[in-house]
């Protein structure tokens, strides 16, 4: 399962 | 002559010059005790031949390895003379001596460690996980956090449309110190955007490190979890991480030397134990 509701946004 | 060889055999046998070039053996050895060299030992380590064959001598208090070497030659042990303390965590103050409970398990990633699980000895025995020294002979082939995130990811790409197919081992962060554990995949369209894969599939393998730009300090991942490991090898109670890199929700809300404790008790190091036997 993946969390696509949280995104996490990296540089 | 003597040969620097890869077979721990053929480093012990006589080899004769022939006239006009090359080598050969009759299949005479070398007296025990003579030094020898593999290509797989390391350096500073000392190997010698018995019975024909060029065997390691380690350093090793407790006894447990086939050759051991003589204990004049090796590092003191800074444990010795030291109280034992009744946690299986480690305290700054107290150190304890440990018994390896389990060979060195790695799983061939790198940067990463090999772990035991270790019992204390004395009269309360508890257990505790260490690093260890693993024989990278023992991979097939080494992976890098990019190429297991991406073994993983590129499955996932086939269920989700939106992802990229590769991943990436991601900086801690306050709401989530133990980030670089797990697994995340990059967006198709966006590539800096990134979802984290959940349960124990999405876990990186224990062992993989996630000290990440803070190279003082010995971090693995255990479970999910990022540990740091003390001066012993085994977890210690209470870590304190510098975050380098932080989410860009948070950035303006934190400046870069933003710190953040994590706390491990011995409840949550014998699940981790149980978990991983």
């Amino acid at each position: 399962d993946i969390d696509l509701n949280n995104p996490i946004h990296v540089d | 002559m003597q040969k620097v060889s890869a077979d721990p055999e053929e480093a012990c046998l006589v080899w004769c010059q022939k006239r006009n070039g090359g080598t050969k053996s009759r299949g005479w050895t070398f007296p025990d005790g003579t030094v020898c060299q593999t290509r797989r030992s390391r350096y500073g380590k000392s190997s010698y031949c018995i019975n024909g064959r060029c065997e390691d001598f380690i350093c090793d208090s407790y006894n447990e390895v086939a050759f051991i070497q003589m204990s004049e030659l090796c590092p003191a042990d800074r444990n010795d003379n030291e109280v034992t303390w009744r946690t299986g965590l480690r305290s700054r103050q107290n150190t304890i001596k440990w018994k390896s409970a389990s060979g060195c398990h790695f799983n061939c990633i790198s940067p990463g460690t090999g772990i035991r699980l270790v019992m204390s000895k004395g009269k309360y025995a508890k257990s505790s996980i260490q690093l260890c020294q693993p024989d990278q002979f023992g991979c097939g082939r080494i992976k890098s956090p990019f190429q297991h995130a991406s073994m993983i990811c590129g499955k996932y790409k086939e269920r989700v449309r939106r992802l990229s197919g590769l991943g990436m081992q991601i900086s801690p962060a306050v709401e989530d110190p133990d980030r670089p554990c797990r697994v995340a995949c990059q967006d198709e369209n966006i590539s800096h955007r990134f979802y984290l894969v959940n349960g124990e599939e999405g876990w990186f393998p224990f062992g993989t490190d996630c000290s990440r730009s803070t190279s003082d300090k010995k971090a693995y991942c255990i479970s999910g979890k990022c540990l740091e490991f003390g001066s012993d090898d085994t977890p210690v109670s209470e870590s304190e991480f510098t975050l380098p890199l932080l989410s860009r929700n948070k950035r303006s809300l934190h400046n870069n030397n933003t710190k953040i404790i994590t706390k491990l008790n011995q409840q949550q190091l014998e699940q981790i134990i149980h978990e991983l036997n």
